[in-house]
């Protein structure tokens, strides 16, 4: 996934 | 990840655990406010629309996962379970969230990351949760004294997005071009809306009395 990007995130 | 997001994620878990043990153990939902838990089972809804295009890690899916089941869970037992649903305080949870609903997904099509499907709905679960503990603040102010485990659950559901910021801030201060300013600035009005809450909280807490907020 590439950093940053906010679906990383709940 | 970080140790912030991760505190946040796992407090957002205990508030959804301590509310499923409310209605599990006191077969009850009275001074639970049903329109909020339909505004967050549209927001997980809605944020996790690429649940089955994008995949993260495990973890993000079976939190994903969770939040999702839960949500739904709870809704459904405060409709349809022939004990929890007599419990529900109806002529108190009175909120007319539709205007919430329409303004938050207006807010999403003027401001998002990108103007796709998912973006948009994304933008669009970020500001419906900023406002979705709403009716059950003012549910809380209606109903008299508030049951220790619906305080709990009110508390941790307003700390974990707390968490949330200081994970911002720490990812703005470790990573280049790092920047999340729908999701910063919603989640800073969101933790903003229980600044009162915290407070009759913590009074609460310190006289070891019963958590009363002023109507």
């Amino acid at each position: 996934v590439v950093e940053g990007n906010h679906h990383d995130e709940l | 990840m970080n140790i912030f997001r991760l505190a946040g994620d796992m407090t957002h878990l205990l508030s959804i655990l301590v509310l499923l043990l409310k209605i599990y153990a006191t077969k009850s939902c009275s001074g639970i406010s049903r329109k909020t838990q339909e505004l967050y089972a549209i927001v997980f809804m809605a944020r996790y629309l690429d649940l089955f295009t994008d995949f993260i890690s495990v973890y993000n899916t079976f939190m994903k996962l969770i939040f999702i089941a839960s949500s739904l869970a709870i809704v459904w037992c405060m409709r349809f379970h022939p004990v929890v649903r007599r419990s529900y305080d109806r002529e108190l949870d009175t909120f007319r969230y539709f205007f919430l609903v329409g303004a938050s997904f207006a807010l999403a099509l003027v401001w998002h990351d990108k103007f796709t499907l998912q973006e948009v709905f994304w933008a669009f679960s970020i500001y419906l949760e900023a406002v979705a503990i709403l009716p059950q603040l003012v549910l809380l102010q209606r109903s008299g004294n508030v049951d220790n485990l619906t305080g709990q659950y009110v508390f941790f559901l307003g700390a974990y997005r707390a968490f949330y910021i200081l994970n911002w801030i720490y990812r703005y201060m470790t990573e280049p071009r790092f920047t999340r300013w729908i999701a910063g600035i919603s989640g800073v009005v969101q933790t903003a809306l229980y600044a009162d809450f915290f407070y009759y909280y913590f009074i609460s807490w310190k006289n070891n009395s019963k958590l009363k907020l002023p109507a």
